[in-house]
């Protein structure tokens, strides 16, 4: 308990410091676990909405289907996880 | 559950696999047998079987890598995406690669196998005691070659049980240089290392020199990972300096000081304030075996699950006592079916087609004789016969048997009878083999053979049955070659048998020294073992590897049986 309460941060030479911000996050797992992009039937691809990408998110990884970047659906997106995608285009 | 579109999945039911590399995080046989184990959580629940292959193209490529690693698809450092996976098909589909920056465990903390010592390759017991002090990592204390090593149990000062852990001082694993240690100082491009080092490659893996100049003699291994090796960082695999000065204070284990992430690290010299290198301390790891099951799911035509308790749910979970889910149960079964129960094994099954004797004992699993007579493997000069069964090797010898333990790292255990096992066998038994796909195992004895499957016997029949030549007077020797083909050797001649058909293929026989050219033409004795060609005559055996090359010639007595 005698530790001391404000500790001098370093910076550590190669340290991969992923500064990214909580959206540049979800930009990046929404399109590489494939739910930024449908197939219709027709075949042609569109882009969804990102609200429309998180709900399917947050109904795979069976979380509260909020359609919003919330504190659960952020902590998930930095969980060690298999690099498959969630959605096959 | 979720399969992939069109329902991917293999053709066949006999599955292969092959594990094109290792990390260096896990010795190479927790490796081997986390990947088995994680096969086995599906055939226990569909007629599928895994065949491990040890040269060739398997249906299943399994391989270790960092960031960008070859296909599409990179990998992202420690942490984050751990491995992925293709579904079933030609070429990459099928394969399963894992991210080698991350710290690969049984998932929960170093996994650590000792060699040698006298606790016959058990794992290390963190934490022990020694004179008196506890210990969570291998040390070095109470030597003077700077082995590290730790004890079996939790108590060296009581068990005296202990074994030496992994290390660049012991082994090498991968390269050329057949696992010999590595020599410090060595010299690289003319500069001197007495190191493990990563300069000269761009893969990050630590390498060392297993002469004392690589530049001349070009002979190398990777060096595997302490159990107190750091990973990330700038000084990956580097083993953690205790004591090391930081911010002009002494540290002797890891600490989160300097960091807002709270992650704990340390130096890997003994002061960070000068030389700036450091790494992560080992933590609990992620599960190899847990990680394989997920991604061999996929292998096999699983997609992700929503489900979160599913081995298929696309997020890491340790769990310590894992079992199937039933989800995942009803997607594998909708793709392949249900597991098909065994027939009992009886002898008195009507499928069988031995001839019960009067003498003929109730099939049991091998256990030592209490009668064991009182011959030391050790004092035999030439076996009958030698072949790996079940993973271990076996020495037949009139009417009994010696085999390896501990993957032929342990002592040999025996003598056993043969009549115990296999009681349909003469004594005299001339060679073995077990084909890699069917798990049978032929015994070649004179002019006949046997075919046992478990506990069913076909036999004998005559040689001749199988398409060899009724002059032939034995088989010495016998190699699987993969692919069901096994090549059946006899004098200075060999024969390419099918396994299938259970015929010699057209165009034999062949000289053997026109193939395999450097081992002895009239070896009493050939069989595979650990993807290596084995050719005995008297008490020498020489070694060839895949590439027909012989890089190795010793004593069955004391390289194979360990005496």
């Amino acid at each position: 308990w005698c530790h001391p309460i404000k500790s001098v941060f370093v910076k550590f030479p190669g340290d991969v410091i992923k500064n990214t911000t909580d959206v540049e996050l979800a930009e990046t797992y929404l399109k590489r676990f494939g739910y930024m992009e449908v197939q219709e039937k027709s075949g042609v691809r569109s882009l969804v909405s990102t609200s429309k990408a998180l709900k399917k998110l947050q109904k795979q990884l069976g979380l509260e289907e909020t359609g919003t970047l919330d504190k659960a659906t952020v902590s998930a997106m930095k969980q060690p996880r298999c690099g498959v995608p969630d959605v096959h285009n | 559950y979720q399969t992939f579109p069109g329902d991917l999945k293999w053709d066949h039911n006999d599955i292969t696999y092959r594990v094109l590399n290792y990390s260096p995080d896990m010795e190479e046989s927790l490796i081997d047998d986390a990947f088995a184990r994680a096969f086995k959580v599906w055939s226990d629940v569909t007629p599928l079987t895994f065949t491990r292959l040890y040269d060739g193209t398997a249906d299943i490529m399994i391989s270790f890598g960092k960031l960008d690693h070859g296909d599409p698809y990179p990998f992202d450092g420690t942490d984050g995406l751990l491995a992925h996976a293709y579904p079933p098909g030609e070429g990459i589909q099928g394969d399963a690669h894992f991210d080698d920056d991350e710290y690969w465990t049984l998932g929960n903390g170093p996994a650590v196998k000792t060699s040698y010592g006298n606790a016959e390759g058990a794992m290390c017991h963190f934490p022990f005691l020694f004179e008196g002090k506890s210990y969570s990592t291998c040390i070095t204390e109470g030597r003077t070659d700077g082995l590290p090593w730790c004890a079996t149990t939790a108590d060296y000062d009581k068990d005296q049980k202990y074994g030496f852990c992994p290390s660049e001082l012991l082994f090498t694993f991968g390269g050329n240089s057949d696992g010999a240690e590595c020599v410090f100082p060595f010299t690289f491009l003319g500069k001197q290392y007495d190191s493990c080092t990563t300069e000269g490659r761009t893969d990050g893996y630590r390498w060392c020199a297993t002469t004392a100049n690589f530049d001349t003699d070009k002979k190398f291994g990777f060096c595997p990972n302490r159990d107190t090796a750091v990973t990330g960082g700038n000084s990956e695999g580097e083993p953690c300096q205790f004591p090391f000065i930081f911010l002009g204070k002494t540290y002797t284990s890891c600490t989160s000081e300097g960091r807002s992430d709270g992650k704990l690290w340390c130096a890997t010299t003994s002061n960070f304030d000068t030389d700036q290198k450091w790494g992560f301390c080992p933590d609990k790891g992620y599960s190899l075996f847990l990680v394989a099951a997920h991604e061999f799911g996929h292998a096999l035509g699983l997609d992700h699950s929503n489900i979160q308790d599913a081995l298929m749910f696309p997020m890491y979970k340790y769990v310590a006592d894992f079992s199937l889910n039933e989800d995942d149960i009803e997607g594998i079964q909708y793709l392949y079916g249900p597991k098909i129960p065994t027939k009992p094994s009886t002898t008195s099954s009507p499928v069988s087609t031995a001839k019960p004797t009067a003498q003929t004992p109730k099939p049991t699993a091998p256990t030592v004789p209490t009668t064991t007579p009182s011959v030391d493997a050790c004092q035999v000069e030439i076996f009958d016969t030698i072949t790996e069964i079940q993973g271990e090797l076996h020495f037949f010898k009139d009417g009994l048997y010696w085999k390896t333990s501990n993957g032929g790292k342990g002592n040999h255990k025996g003598p056993f009878r043969i009549s115990e096992r296999w009681p349909a066998l003469p004594a005299k038994i001339n060679t073995a083999f077990e084909d890699h796909l069917t798990k049978k195992i032929y015994f070649f004895a004179d002019t006949r053979f046997w075919v046992y499957n478990g506990q069913e016997v076909q036999g004998p029949r005559r040689i001749e049955k199988l398409g060899l030549p009724s002059t032939l007077q034995k088989v010495e020797g016998a190699l699987q070659r993969g692919k069901g083909k096994v090549i059946l050797f006899s004098g200075e001649n060999f024969w390419r048998l099918d396994v299938k058909t259970q015929r010699i293929d057209k165009g034999y026989p062949r000289f053997t020294d026109q193939k395999f050219g450097g081992v002895p033409v009239d070896s009493h004795d050939v069989f595979l073992y650990k993807g290596h060609f084995y050719f005995c005559r008297e008490i020498y055996y020489w070694r060839m590897n895949s590439r027909m090359q012989v890089n190795r010639v010793g004593y069955v007595k004391y390289d194979l049986l360990r005496c």
